[in-house]
């Protein structure tokens, strides 16, 4: 299962949080505009967090996250 | 299987409730508006509560939750 | 399997059965108004009871409980 | 698998039935007008007999029960 | 997987057979007019016999049993 | 996977055959006018025969058997 | 996986042909008009041969065989 | 997973051919006018060949055989 | 998983590749017009390639080749 | 889970990259106009690069691929 | 599961992501415009990459990266 991620500018992060007892930041990738990523999750990641202005697309639609 | 939540306002909680026979919170995490996160059920997870004004996608529709 | 409960008042509680030989109340989850939680059944939790007023998205659609 | 149940009277009894060689009632659960009870089908659990007015959804639509 | 089965007169008699090389009556239970159960096939019940006037939902829709 | 049988007349007949490398009549039962079986498919049973009026439900739709 | 075969004229035969290296008819089924029967393939059954005027259900439809 | 073929005419011939490292005839059935099999892929079988008119009837459709 | 492929003109041929770390091909298979094969994967068999006019029925639909 | 290639014109190539820590292309398959081929992802293909104008069916669509 | 990437214009890359504690880039696949390729999620690649003009086709729809 993998959820696919458009920045819509330049400096959007993805940040993916660890999979057990703990919940830090494991790693963060940043995107230019017009990029697109596509991310598993994975015996390491359970959740993703997505700052600035970026289309989500997942198994249940499409979310636009917006910058603060 | 997991589920997408977008804040509608800055001081979203999420929080992950204990898997097991204990029931705790174990995790919170903080959105600030417009930030999305997408959040797996996992070995350690097994219930999410959601605190202020956002949007949660999830396998049967979309709920909203408010601030109290 | 995951079931959504949005409170619509305040005091909504979310009683956990315990799964097995015996049947008794292992956990309750208070909500406030607005509230969202989202919960599995578990390997301790094979029945579940709400109380107050509350919207319930289920995989067969959405039931609403009553405070008596 | 779940079933969903609401009370739409006082005094509703949901009574589980042992799985196994036997048949016998090992756990009543009584419920108020309003409230709601998800209950799954478990290792001890295979059959369930409901008592008194209640709207019983589950995975091939809704019945209704009535009290004698 | 389950039926559900709601009698629409007094003494209804729902029969479990066994599974296995034999085939016996292993449980009958009576349900009183209005009363609903949900009963699965299990370990020890590969055939149901329905008697007395009944609504019969499974997974291919409702039949209803007649009393003779 | 299980089939239904409601019986539109009575001495309706549904013999169990049984699985393995013989095929033999393992178990026969009679069924009253209006009366619903519902039977598996099972470690014992591969095949059925059905005799006499009667209205099967299958995963593909409804067959009605006639009488000779 | 089954199908259903009714048998539109007497006489109607169900060949059951072997499973493994060789192909041979390990049982023949006569129907006589009317009667039903449903069949699984099985550890011992990998095809079979309708002989006759007969309705025969499957999973892809319906197909109705001639006698010659 | 099976096919259905019912022959056209008389004489179609159905060919399994062998599974594994070498490919090569292991049976051939051959139907008369208006006979019908129901054949599966097995352990022995990953390959048919039909020859003469037929109709064959498999997951993504039918498909109709000429003879040459 | 299998493929349906019916020679629309003579000497249509069906070649299977090599599963593993080489590839080759390892059988072909000659069709006359209006024979129809049905092929699965195997084994020994992860890419197929068709040569000649044919019709090529598979999960996504429906292709046809044609002679050079 | 396979793809469908239809060479549109002559001299299409369809590579084969390596599974596992390494990516490299392990072989390479040459079309002419008209010749279909059916491809799996296997234990020692997990990516596929196709070269010249041609027709790919997967499981989401059609795309078409041009010559540079 | 894979996804399939048609490059439109030159100069398109493909970056895989290790799976794993770390993450890093471990391939990077050049495009020339009208190449296409599929790529599935694999034992050492969880994430993707892609820059420049292309059009991306997955599981929930297509996605159409740009060049910054
Ligand atoms: N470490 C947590 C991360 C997480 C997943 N889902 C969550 C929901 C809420 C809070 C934390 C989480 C876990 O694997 O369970
Ligand atoms: N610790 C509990 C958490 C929980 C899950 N679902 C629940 C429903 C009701 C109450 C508690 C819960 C468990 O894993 O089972
Ligand atoms: N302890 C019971 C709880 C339960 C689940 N479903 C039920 C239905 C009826 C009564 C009790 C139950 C069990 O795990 O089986
Ligand atoms: N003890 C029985 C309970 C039961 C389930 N389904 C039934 C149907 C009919 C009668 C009894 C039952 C069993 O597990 O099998
Ligand atoms: N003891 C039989 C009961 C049964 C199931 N399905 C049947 C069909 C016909 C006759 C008997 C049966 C068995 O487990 O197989
Ligand atoms: N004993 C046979 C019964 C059977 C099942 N399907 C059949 C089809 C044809 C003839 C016999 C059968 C078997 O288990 O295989
Ligand atoms: N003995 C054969 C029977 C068979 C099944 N499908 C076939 C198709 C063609 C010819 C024979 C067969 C086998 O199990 O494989
Ligand atoms: N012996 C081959 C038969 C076969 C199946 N599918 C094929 C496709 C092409 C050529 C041969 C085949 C195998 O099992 O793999
Ligand atoms: N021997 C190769 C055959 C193959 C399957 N799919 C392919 C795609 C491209 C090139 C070769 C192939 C393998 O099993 O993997
Ligand atoms: N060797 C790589 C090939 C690959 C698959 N998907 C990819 C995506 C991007 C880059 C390389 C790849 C692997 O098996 O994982
Ligand atoms: N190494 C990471 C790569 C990754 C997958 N999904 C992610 C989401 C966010 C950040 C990194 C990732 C992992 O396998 O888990």
């Amino acid at each position: 299962d993998y959820i696919i991620i458009k920045a819509l500018e330049n400096g959007v992060t993805i940040i993916g949080l660890t999979r057990g007892k703990d919940t830090k930041f494991h790693h963060t990738e940043k995107l230019d505009k017009g990029e697109v990523m596509i991310l598993q999750f994975t015996e390491h990641t359970s959740a993703m967090k997505i700052r600035g202005k970026a289309e989500i697309t997942h198994r249940f639609g499409v979310a636009v996250s917006d910058s603060p």
